[in-house]
């Protein structure tokens, strides 16, 4: 563990945790993407796999847990808990159908792992978990741009999140340059660089509304 | 032994 897979992985709490505090505070999912969410619990189910096999360490088991259990309350709670059940308009959250992510990373895990030669089901959907979750937050980017006036405790979601693997990256620096038996996995460096290049425009608006004040307003 | 590649990370 070193301090930027930590501060990564407490990014990624502090986010969900602000999620949470966002839907309880304004009693509604509006400018909430379901489907990212949904995409999400998907990425954590197929990652976290190896609960059953590998003890890494509490934290780790712990962490696990904690992802899949908190995402899956936060997508009934949208789905099926009133007054956000009512209130979510699916109509604003419809880009990129769920299958049109994952067809493509369960077809591009599939082939990765061919040439890997890894061809242990645990791999194969481990490797897809990667490469789902750089996708994971674009249908949450379009519902931000579809409402432009991004809401304070929303845009703060979003930066946690996508500031987790931007440390994350720091993270794989860190341990290829100081753990000597580390083993480079190239799809996992490549990915997480995609993920976060996804957040790009988003950093830059969101730092420019911290620092100037006044809304933080996507271009159209 | 060789840390497996980002599979003991979250």
């Amino acid at each position: 563990m070193n301090i930027f897979r930590f501060a990564g992985d407490m990014s990624h709490v502090v986010s969900i945790l602000v999620l949470l505090l966002r839907l309880r505070s304004s009693k509604s999912a509006v400018g909430i993407s379901l489907k990212t969410q949904e995409l999400f619990l998907i990425v954590f189910v197929t990652r976290y796999l190896d609960l059953f096999t590998t003890f890494y360490s509490l934290y780790n088991s712990f962490m696990k847990v904690a992802y899949i259990a908190s995402t899956t309350y936060i997508i009934w709670m949208i789905r099926f808990q009133e007054p956000y059940k009512s209130k979510y308009d699916a109509s604003q959250d419809s880009f990129l159908h769920i299958k049109f992510a994952v067809a493509p990373c369960a077809g591009l895990a599939l082939f990765a792992c061919l040439v890997k030669g890894e061809l242990s089901p645990i791999d194969i959907l481990w490797t897809f978990s990667i490469f789902l979750e750089a996708l994971a937050i674009v249908p949450q980017l379009f519902v931000l741009q579809r409402y432009r006036e991004v809401e304070n405790l929303t845009g703060h979601y979003v930066f946690f999140l996508g500031a987790y693997r931007g440390l994350y990256i720091l993270n794989w620096v860190y341990r290829s340059y100081y753990e000597q038996f580390y083993r480079h996995n190239w799809l996992v460096y490549v990915s997480g660089a995609v993920q976060t290049a996804l957040y790009v425009d988003f950093f830059y608006y969101y730092v420019v509304s911290k620092y100037y004040g006044g809304k933080l307003t996507l271009p159209t | 032994g060789a840390a497996a590649a980002a599979k003991d990370e979250l």
